[in-house]
């Protein structure tokens, strides 16, 4: 499955 | 990391350190033998923070914040994240619990069910989210919520009759945060390939649309150098 990017922002 | 959202976090982090200093000058007055007149009017005149808006926000970081433990992405992440979650339910302690800040929060005034915030910011997740899974559900509901959280806050100000400069600024600064960061949104848009987040972006776009009016106000109290006052 495609996994999301990081959540880099606060 | 891009000057924008620095920019941005160093706002945010200001408005946070703007609302515990007015919560410590409220304690700090009341711990004197005498109450001097500043502190007879703080005492006096509510502190015009609305109880809900801190309250919605420590929900905005607890569900926001989820993967503090999992994913680490850098120190000044995981810092930046502590410092937020620890200040916000902090100040709803505060605001709560502590024997002299309570009595300067005017309960009758700061009325919004922030609840009718709550459910419709969890359907809206549930149904409008990039993946179906428990914490992106919660993220996304975090961005919708933080987009409508300053509401009570702002319907509070129009209820103040003197809305005191540290309030003022507070909501200047949670307002200006959101804004620095659609310029960040912007320049990582051009700037990275595949880039794209609708939904914070939207969510961030609307929060910053619902300070609009008060950033037209906040400027002509500063430009006509008159005390900020909302139209009710």
């Amino acid at each position: 499955h495609q996994e999301l990017p990081l959540k880099d922002e606060l | 990391m891009n000057i924008f959202r620095l920019a941005g976090d160093m706002t945010h982090l200001m408005s946070v350190l703007v609302l515990l200093l007015k919560i410590h000058t409220i304690k700090s007055c009341a711990g004197k033998s005498y109450p001097c007149s500043l502190c007879f009017i703080l005492l006096e005149s509510s502190s015009g923070i609305s109880l809900k808006t801190q309250e919605l926000y420590a929900l905005v970081f607890a569900t926001r914040y989820l993967d503090i433990f999992t994913d680490f992405i850098s120190v000044y992440n995981t810092i930046m994240k502590l410092i937020f979650l620890g200040s916000s339910f902090s100040i709803v302690w505060y605001i709560r619990r502590h024997k002299i800040v309570r009595r300067s929060y005017d309960k009758d005034q700061d009325t919004f069910r922030h609840f009718f915030l709550v459910l419709p910011c969890l359907l809206l997740a549930l149904i409008i989210n990039e993946k179906f899974t428990f914490k992106e559900v919660l993220w996304t509901f975090s961005l919708y919520l933080e987009a409508v959280a300053i509401l009570p806050q702002l319907i509070l100000l129009q209820r103040t009759r003197n809305i005191d400069n540290l309030t003022g600024q507070y909501v200047f600064l949670l307002g200006a945060y959101r804004a620095l960061y659609i310029l960040n949104w912007i320049y990582r848009y051009f700037t990275e390939p595949h880039y794209v987040h609708w939904i914070t972006w939207i969510s961030g776009l609307v929060q910053t649309l619902l300070y609009a009016d008060f950033f037209y106000y906040y400027f002509s109290s500063l430009k006509n150098n008159v005390k900020l006052k909302l139209p009710a």
